[in-house]
Parts: structure tokens; sequence; C-alpha cells
């Protein structure tokens, strides 16, 4: 038996909305723990990893672990047919389910709507994904970075990132001409609008444009978003989930032939 | 030019 319990669908909406666009389907893994999902888009250029810690639940009960493979598209044509202020029950009956059962609850309790999805058996082994200390790790608002890939992607596939001490540029050029973004750290680093930078050694990397672009679907869960980057390494864009966990999207860099 | 690395250039399956 598992079921979770939100207080609310919209957190649920949101987290979808940030997937759904990259990954066509997914195994939703759990455990006593919570909800882990980790999956590639269809290029393995990028990686996903979500997770909802058991504890962020209004309620939460897993007797065994239990793997869901999820086809996304359908999930969210479910997940809209919830009100945001809705509470949101996630219910799978077997041990090895072959369907789950998401249940609608308005506020007043006056509406009670069930949807039943069925569920795929996706073949996909987990990747390790090693400890890494990053030469810069810069925090900044996530409005801020969707509005940089917004606007860069009108000039160029790819996206140059580069990080100092001074801050972080973001630079790109095509047949339109060139663009430069550059943040200053800011001096009050509490504040949701800060810009703050770690860094250990500077660094230059260069991205695909459209991947962080689908990255930035995640923006409504998070007023900040972290952005940590070593030499030749998968760049790490973090957005935290309130908290109860944290969607991580690792983009594979491009290399200077 | 870039090439465009892969996950798999990176992350080992575990």
């Amino acid at each position: 038996m598992f079921e979770a319990s939100l207080a609310q669908s919209a957190i649920l909406k949101k987290v979808l909305d940030a997937i759904k666009d990259l990954l066509n389907e997914a195994n939703f893994e759990c455990t006593d723990d919570g909800i882990k999902v980790q999956a590639m888009d269809n290029s393995h250029v990028s990686l996903v990893s979500l997770e909802l810690r058991s504890d962020g639940f209004e309620k939460y009960r897993c007797d065994r672990n239990l793997s869901m493979g999820v086809n996304l598209a359908s999930m969210a044509k479910i997940m809209r047919c919830s009100s945001n202020s809705d509470k949101v029950t996630i219910k799978a009956q077997d041990d090895n389910p072959d369907k789950v059962s998401f249940i609608f609850e308005s506020s007043n309790q006056e509406r009670i709507s069930d949807y039943e999805m069925k569920l795929m058996d996706i073949d996909a082994d987990q990747l390790g994904i090693p400890d890494t200390e990053y030469s810069c790790v810069v925090k900044m608002p996530s409005a801020e970075f969707a509005r940089i890939c917004k606007d860069l992607n009108q000039f160029g596939e790819s996206l140059v990132i580069s990080c100092s001490k001074e801050g972080i540029k973001f630079s790109t050029s095509g047949d339109l001409g060139s663009a430069n973004v550059k943040l200053a750290q800011t001096t009050d680093a509490d504040k949701d609008d800060a810009v703050t930078i770690e860094m250990r050694s500077p660094v230059t990397l260069t991205f695909a444009c459209r991947y962080l672009n689908h990255f930035t679907k995640a923006t409504p869960l998070s007023s900040q978003v972290q952005l940590s980057m070593s030499d030749e390494i998968p760049l790490l864009v973090e957005y935290r989930i309130g908290d109860m966990g944290c969607i991580k999207y690792y983009l594979a860099p491009k290399i200077d032939d | 030019t870039t090439t465009q690395k892969t996950i798999h250039n990176y992350f080992e399956w575990a």
C-alpha cells in the first residue's frame, strides 16, 4: 500500500510542469523516505533528479518500496483537473501496481474527484552521480535566470557562462549579433533578489541554451536558483521545493574540439 | 566548433 497526501495540489502541478517538457516518462521510486525520480531526456544530454521527502507530505505511508512508471504527459493531464487549493492524495494498492489513483478534495470537502492512471514498465537503470566540490556555486533569483536564458536564446544556440570573483556573465552570439548579461554579487545575501558567488577558481563553460530554458520551467517552485560549475563536468541547476525536497538538473557541457 | 557531450561521458550506471 502506498498513500501520500499534499495539502495543496499546486506544488505537485509545479513539479510536474518543471519536468514534463524535458522527459516523456519516468519511474517514481517510492520508499519510506519519500519519492525520487531520476531520468534523462531523450538525447541523454541532461538528467533530472527530483526528491520529495516523506516528512514534507501531510500524510505519507509506504509499506514496501515500489517503482511507478509514469507517462508524464498523462499525469500532467490529470493534475490539470485539480484546483490549486485542492488536497491531493496519490494512492496505489498493490506492491507492484499497474495503476495509481489521484484523489482531489476541495478545501470545503464538497467536491471530491478521483482519477486512475495506468502505469508503464519503464526499463531505466539509475546513474550514480558523483559527489563534487564545484569550483563555483552561484545563487541568484530564479526569475532573473529565466529571463537571461529566454533573452539570450534569441541570439544563439550556445550560452557561455563565465564565473569569477567579480560576478557571473552569460554570453551568446549568432547571425543576429551577440549578447552579454553580467550580474555582480550583491551585498545583502539574505534577500530573495540576492546574487551570491562562492568561488574556488574561475570557470567558463558552454551549454545548449535550449536545455537551460527547459530547466527554467521550475522557476515557480523557488525564488532562488543555484548554479554549480566546474570545468568540463555537467552544470548543476538546483531549485528547492519548499522544505520538502529539491529538483536538480544536470546538463552536459559543449566542449571545444 | 564545439561538441555536445552526453551525461554518459560523466556519470556511470549505478
